[in-house]
Formats: C-alpha cells, sequence, structure tokens
C-alpha cells in the first residue's frame, strides 16, 4: 500500500505545473524514502529530476516500492480540482493499475476522490556522476526567469558567461543583440535576493533559451534557482521545494560547429 | 550557428 499525505496541496500543484511543459508522462518512483522522478523531454535534450523526501509528507507509507506510470495532462487535470488549501493525499494498493488522489477542504466539509489509470512506462535512467561544478550561481528566481524572457525574444540560444564579479547572460538574433549583466551582491540583508557566485574557474557556455524557459515554470516553487556549471558538462536549474525536496533541470551545451 | 547534442552524449544510461 502507498499512501502520502500533503498538507499543502499548492507544492504538488507546482510541481506538475514545473514538469508539465517539457514532460508529457512520467514515472513516479515510490519507496519508503519518498518520491522520485527523473524523466527525459521528448527530444533527449533536457531532462528533469525530482525528489520529493518522505518526511516533507504529513504521513507517507509505502510498504513497496512501487512505480507509478502518470500521464502528466491527466494528472494536471485532476490535480486543478484540488483548491489550494486542500489537503491532497495519493495512494495505490501494491502492483495496482490506478492511482488515487483525495482533496480534503480545510474544515473536511468537501472531500473529492479521483481515480487515475496508471501507465506502463519503461522509461530509463540516465546515470549523473557527483560533479564538482567549475562555477555555482545563485540568483531570485524570479530575475532569472525575466532573464530567460526577455533574451529569448533576441535568439534561440543564451550565453551564459561566469566570472568572480559576477554572470552575464548575453544573446543575439536578427534584431541585435543583448547583455544583461548580474554582478555577485555584497552584503544583502535578504538571502533571496542576493547574487552569488562560487567559482573555481570561469565558464561560458551556449544553452537553447526555449530549454531555459521551460525550466522557469519552476519558479513559484522556491524563491531562490541555482545554476551550477562546467564546461562542456550540461548545466543544472535546481529550485527547492520547500523543506520537502528539489527539483533539478539539467540542458546539454550547445557546441560551435 | 551551433549543434545541440543530447544529454546520452554526456550521461550513460543505467
Amino acid at each position: 500500500m502507498f499512501e502520502a499525505r500533503l498538507v499543502q496541496s499548492s507544492i504538488l500543484k507546482k510541481v506538475l505545473e514545473a514538469i508539465k511543459d517539457l514532460l508529457n508522462e512520467a514515472t513516479f518512483d515510490c519507496s519508503d524514502s519518498g518520491i522520485q522522478l527523473q524523466a527525459m523531454d521528448n527530444s533527449h535534450v533536457s531532462l528533469v529530476s525530482m525528489n520529493l523526501r518522505s518526511d516533507g509528507f504529513d504521513k507517507y507509507r509505502c510498504d513497496r516500492n512501487i512505480s507509478m506510470g502518470m500521464n502528466l495532462g491527466s494528472m494536471t487535470k485532476i490535480l486543478k480540482c484540488a483548491a489550494n488549501e486542500d489537503v491532497v493525499t495519493m495512494k495505490a494498493q501494491d502492483n495496482a493499475d490506478t492511482v488515487t488522489f483525495v482533496f480534503e477542504s480545510p474544515n473536511q466539509e468537501k472531500v473529492s476522490d479521483y481515480e487515475m489509470k496508471l501507465m506502463n512506462l519503461d522509461q530509463e535512467h540516465l546515470g549523473i556522476p557527483e560533479t564538482e561544478y567549475a562555477c555555482v550561481v545563485r540568483l531570485p528566481a524570479g530575475e532569472f526567469a525575466r532573464i530567460c524572457r526577455d533574451l529569448s525574444q533576441f535568439g534561440e540560444s543564451v550565453v551564459i558567461s561566469c566570472t568572480k564579479e559576477g554572470v552575464k547572460f548575453s544573446s543575439a538574433g536578427d534584431i541585435g543583440s543583448a547583455n544583461i549583466k548580474l554582478a555577485q551582491t555584497s552584503n544583502v540583508d535578504k538571502e533571496e535576493l542576493a547574487v552569488t557566485v562560487e567559482m573555481q574557474e570561469p565558464v561560458t557556455l551556449t544553452f537553447a533559451s526555449r530549454y531555459l524557459n521551460s525550466f522557469t515554470k519552476a519558479t513559484s516553487l522556491s524563491n531562490v534557482v541555482q545554476l551550477s556549471m562546467s564546461p562542456d558538462v550540461p548545466l543544472v536549474v535546481e529550485y527547492r521545494i520547500g523543506e520537502i525536496g528539489h527539483i533539478r533541470y539539467y540542458l546539454a551545451p550547445k557546441i560551435e560547429d | 550557428n551551433n549543434l545541440q547534442p543530447f544529454l546520452k552524449d554526456f550521461y550513460v544510461p543505467h
């Protein structure tokens, strides 16, 4: 039997919002340590890796590991039926072919349950090695979303250059070129407004802007986004999910031909 | 212009 109860259904709604652009379906791998998801987008250029720890749930029970193949479009429709302040419970019998979502209003006066068919997805998992990144940038998630959106008007690629002074985002195309430089902030009082750069060595990499924009759908999950870069390895864009977990997007850098 | 590699060029399926 698998049962996971979350007081804030808004977390699950935001997680779906964050992945449904990139993925049509994904497998939720549930074990006693929590729920994990790893899937590449259809073009196999980017990857989503999500982890929700069991201790972040109000109630979590997973008698036997269970992998639930979810159609994310259907799951989004079901989660739209939950109010933000509803309590959501996901549950499934062992080797079940359906999963049930239960939404309870705060005053328990309204309880809804939605049963969804599961899919058999034989998605392969990629091994992602532990990596020491040359540059790790932390900046306000809203700022990053704004930069990706603004620069995607200029070209289909964004060049991210990181030095110890700060990070520069550039794009060029038919209408012209654009550069946005963020200096490393000095003593800001609010952590979530800071721009920090941990640099082992300077890095300059080029990425497809449409994927970066898809990643920023996770902005509502966290005030801060973390970009990890090294020469010739995929970028990692990470958003924390409250105290319960994280969502990480991986994107292969473009190479000059 | 530049080429867009796949993730499998960097990470191995397991």
